[in-house]
């Protein structure tokens, strides 16, 4: 786990990961901070995944360094208002003893 | 009601999972998908349509691109548009620049709906009967699940109010992890399960797990209406008037 796991062994995994997934940070001191970011999400995983009775599993991916805050911004873009519910239909409207 | 349906088996579903990018086009990729699924039941004809179409042209309503917005309205800006365009022809960039190239797109092959209908909100049964019939875009809270990997989701999340739209195209049950909604995402197929996730079905809230229940929508299209003229119905078209003036002729 990443408790058991040591500094540089986190940072050759990051180094890793960054290949894998084609990205390259420039800017000074922001892949240190991507990094901090990561082992955050890697801690995040192992905790989750150390649990015997969990349903799902999460895992590494590309959006592995990117803050909460950052994610929901680039990625989740759906808008919802009631006023587009209006429409509502008996098509699929259930009831007892449906074929 | 079937126990399991996957729209993947029975071919309304473009299997190639797609990739929204650093971009909120959640909602383009949702309404496409249910078109495509909705075109392929009526129609038999499985059409990968275009998401930069919907993210350049549909500006009227109250979608904005890369910054957001909802398969409903885009369902509303395809049937007033007269259909919407394949990707093979206004492919994806992801690229928010509000220029809409649709009108240069020469092509008669477009995707026609009749409109749109809601699913009795907050009841997961009235959603299981619609996904039986079609995939369905629905808004879920997404924002706990960067990093889900495999398994039903039964984790954090808004039971009220969704942030991500995406699309069921089936529902099931595993014999360890319970009922689940079988859900395509925009996130490319090495998130998740090839790019699906499995979300708790039948939850105790009438919101469903995610508020997955909350805002559930789908495209209308009747056989009579259909204007695709799509390659193979062209050439039959064709094979039959041929045949009829060949029978003239004799």
């Amino acid at each position: 786990t990443e408790s058991q796991r040591n500094e540089g062994e986190v940072l050759t995994m990051y180094e890793q990961w960054l290949v894998e997934n084609g990205k390259n940070y420039n800017g000074l001191g922001e892949k240190e901070r991507r990094f901090k970011i990561f082992k955050d999400n890697l801690k995040r995983i192992e905790e989750h995944n150390s649990d015997p009775n969990r349903s799902y599993e999460r895992g590494l991916n590309k959006f592995s360094d990117l803050t909460a805050d950052e994610f929901q911004a680039s990625y989740l873009g759906g808008k919802m208002e009631k006023k587009s519910l209006s429409d509502v239909a008996e098509r699929y409207q259930y009831k007892e003893g449906d074929v | 009601l079937p126990d399991e349906v996957d729209w993947r088996e029975r071919g309304a579903v473009v299997p190639r999972v797609k990739r929204q990018g650093e971009c909120g086009s959640c909602w383009a990729f949702a309404a496409t998908g249910a078109v495509e699924g909705i075109n392929q039941i009526t129609t038999g004809e499985l059409v990968s349509l275009s998401e930069q179409e919907l993210i350049d042209c549909d500006r009227g309503n109250d979608n904005f691109g890369c910054a957001g917005g909802g398969a409903v309205w885009a369902f509303e800006f395809i049937k007033e548009n007269g259909g919407i365009v394949s990707d093979e022809v206004y492919g994806y960039t992801g690229e928010d620049t509000a220029a809409c190239k649709a009108i240069e797109m020469k092509t008669t092959r477009v995707v026609t709906i009749n409109g749109h209908e809601v699913v009795p909100v907050n009841d997961e049964m009235s959603l299981k009967k619609a996904v039986a019939y079609q995939p369905i875009s629905v808004m879920i809270s997404a924002a706990n699940m960067s990093d889900y990997k495999s398994g039903v989701y039964k984790g954090a999340c808004s039971n009220l109010w969704g942030d991500h739209n995406v699309l069921i195209v089936g529902y099931g049950t595993s014999s360890d992890e319970g009922d689940y909604w079988l859900i395509r995402n925009s996130w490319g197929p090495e998130w998740g399960e090839g790019g699906y996730l499995r979300l708790q079905r039948n939850f105790h809230e009438p919101t469903g797990k995610c508020a997955v229940a909350v805002a559930p929508v789908y495209p209308i299209k009747s056989n009579s209406s259909s204007h695709l003229l799509s390659p193979s119905v062209f050439k039959l078209v064709v094979l039959f008037v041929f045949q009829l003036i060949s029978l003239a002729l004799l």
